[in-house]
């Protein structure tokens, strides 16, 4: 696994998260329940808390966005880049855009799992980098797997616990 | 007719727009053109390191099938 080089990791366990907008691939309550199980992957390993926030700005800001959207980071497009998520920092840190060119799937082996990219952009937004194992989530290119029998690989769960720590409550 | 992009300027495309955006490449510009060549054959190394790849520095039909899976933009810098 591998970290951003810096300090970039929450200071605080609480956080929070808002979806901005829906992908029309998908039913609001595919994505909603995409996203939230997404982030209970990580909170199921470490000491961090997500809570879902329907306006203002949250920690972790979710959109669904085209071509070039203004962060710098322009999206190619159907294929090739997926999404991308920034860093913990204040701001755009944390804040996740998924390329509204692809097709996301909630169950489906075909086109993106919406669940997985997800998974994978909030290991960027709590502070971890591409791993180099092929069979981490953190690894950069997709990969299916069985979305009802996943769960995070050791890389994974030592990665986001050297910087948070185990989660204490199991 | 416009005419079609050799398979060569295709995968060259690729990967210049790979590299570009996640491993530093100077966008093309006044550099000369040697000094292009190394800087992509640098940034293909880190790219081919991180993905255990043969460090060859050029442009083999394993790294440009890396190249064209999809993937996260954000940019490997850990290698």
């Amino acid at each position: 696994y591998s970290t951003f080089a810096g300090d970039y990791k929450w200071k605080k366990h609480d956080l929070t998260y808002r979806i901005e907008n829906y992908t029309p691939d998908m039913s609001e309550a595919e994505v909603d329940d995409s996203i939230k199980r997404a982030l209970q992957l990580w909170a199921d390993v470490t000491p961090l808390r997500f809570t879902r926030i329907y306006s203002g700005t949250a920690d972790i800001m979710i959109s669904f966005v085209v071509g070039d959207h203004r962060d710098g980071y322009p999206f190619d497009g159907p294929n090739g880049f997926l999404a991308h998520a920034f860093p913990p920092f204040e701001g755009i840190g944390g804040d996740a855009h998924f390329d509204d060119d692809e097709a996301f799937f909630y169950r489906s082996p075909q086109g993106y799992n919406l669940f997985l990219v997800a998974a994978h952009e909030f290991g960027h937004s709590l502070g971890l980098e591409h791993s180099q194992d092929p069979g981490a989530l953190m690894y950069p290119t997709y990969v299916y797997r069985d979305v009802d029998t996943y769960a995070l690989s050791q890389d994974d769960v030592s990665g986001i616990q050297s910087l948070y720590g185990p989660n204490t409550d199991v | 007719n416009p005419i079609a992009p050799s398979a060569d300027e295709d995968r060259v495309r690729i990967a210049e727009n790979y590299l570009t955006s996640l491993y530093g490449l100077p966008k093309q510009g006044s550099s000369g053109t040697e000094r292009r060549s190394n800087a992509l054959s640098l940034r293909l190394k880190e790219m081919q390191q991180f993905f255990g790849l043969a460090i060859t520095g050029t442009l083999d039909e394993e790294t440009i099938k890396v190249m064209k899976k999809p993937r996260c933009g954000v940019p490997d810098v850990a290698a």
